[in-house]
C-alpha cells in the first residue's frame, strides 16, 4: 500500500 | 475495474490455460522456456506478499491465488514430472535468467514507491515482470518451429500487458490523481519487447504459415 493506497491492480 | 484491465486479466488467465493445456495435452513443455515460469512464479509470490494481509475483493484474491497455484504447478510440471521433465530442453534454455532477478530487484531497491519491505518486492516484482519472457523469447528463436499451443501462450501474455496500458489511459484520463509510473514504464516496455513476436505471429496468422522467428 502507498499512502493508503492499495495495489489494486494484479 | 475497467473493461480493459478485466480483458487485460482474462487475457493473462487465457495465456495461463493455453500452456497448461499444451503441457497436459502433449504432455510435453517442448518449446516452453523454464526459466520464463520460474521467473513469473517469483513475479506472482513476490508481488502478492499482501495476499493475506490486504483484502481488495474477491476478484483479486481469487486471482492472485490462481497466479501463484498455476505458476508454482507449471514449474513443478517441467521440474518434477517424469514424462513432461524429460521433454524440457535445457540446451536451448540457456537464458542467465539469475541476472535478471538481480538486475530487477537492485532497480526496485533504488526506484520504488516507498522504501518499505512489500513496496521494495512489489517494484522487484514489476521490473522482473518486464524482462521474465526474454528466456521464453530467446528460446522460440533458437528453436525454430513454434507449435501452435505455444505461439498461442506467448502471444496471450504479450497481449495481457497491452490490455493493461489502455487501463491505465483510461484510468489515468478518468481518475483524478491516477499515477503509477512505474507499472506503466515497465509495461510498456514489457510489451515492447513483445514487439517482433508478434509481428511474426501476425504473419504466421496472416499466411496462414507455420510461426517461425528468425534465428
Amino acid at each position: 500500500t502507498v499512502d493508503g493506497k492499495y495495489h489494486d491492480e494484479l | 475495474m475497467n473493461i480493459f484491465r478485466l480483458a487485460g486479466d482474462m487475457t493473462h488467465l487465457l495465456s495461463i490455460l493455453v500452456l497448461l493445456l499444451k503441457i497436459y495435452a502433449t504432455k510435453s513443455c517442448s518449446g516452453v522456456s523454464r526459466k520464463t515460469q520460474e521467473l513469473y512464479a517469483i513475479v506472482f509470490l513476490a508481488r502478492y506478499l499482501d495476499l493475506f494481509t490486504d483484502f481488495i475483493s474477491v476478484y483479486n484474491t481469487f486471482m492472485k491465488i490462481v497466479f501463484i497455484a498455476s505458476s508454482l504447478a507449471i514449474v513443478w510440471c517441467i521440474r518434477v514430472h517424469p514424462m513432461v521433465k524429460r521433454s524440457y530442453d535445457k540446451d536451448l534454455d540457456t537464458f542467465r535468467h539469475y541476472l535478471l532477478v538481480a538486475a530487477s530487484f537492485l532497480l526496485a531497491l533504488f526506484l520504488h514507491e516507498k522504501f518499505t519491505f512489500l513496496e521494495i518486492f512489489w517494484a522487484f516484482s514489476i521490473y522482473l515482470e518486464a524482462v521474465a519472457i526474454l528466456p521464453q523469447l530467446v528460446l522460440l528463436q533458437r528453436s525454430g518451429n513454434v507449435d501452435n499451443l505455444t505461439g498461442q501462450y506467448v502471444f496471450f501474455l504479450g497481449a495481457y500487458r497491452g490490455l493493461y496500458i489502455l487501463n491505465w489511459i483510461y484510468r489515468y484520463l478518468t481518475e483524478p490523481r491516477f499515477t503509477r509510473w512505474i507499472a506503466c514504464v515497465s509495461g510498456v516496455v514489457q510489451t515492447a519487447l513483445y514487439a517482433d513476436f508478434f509481428y511474426y505471429y501476425f504473419i504466421s496468422w496472416k499466411n496462414n504459415s507455420k510461426l517461425k522467428l528468425p534465428a
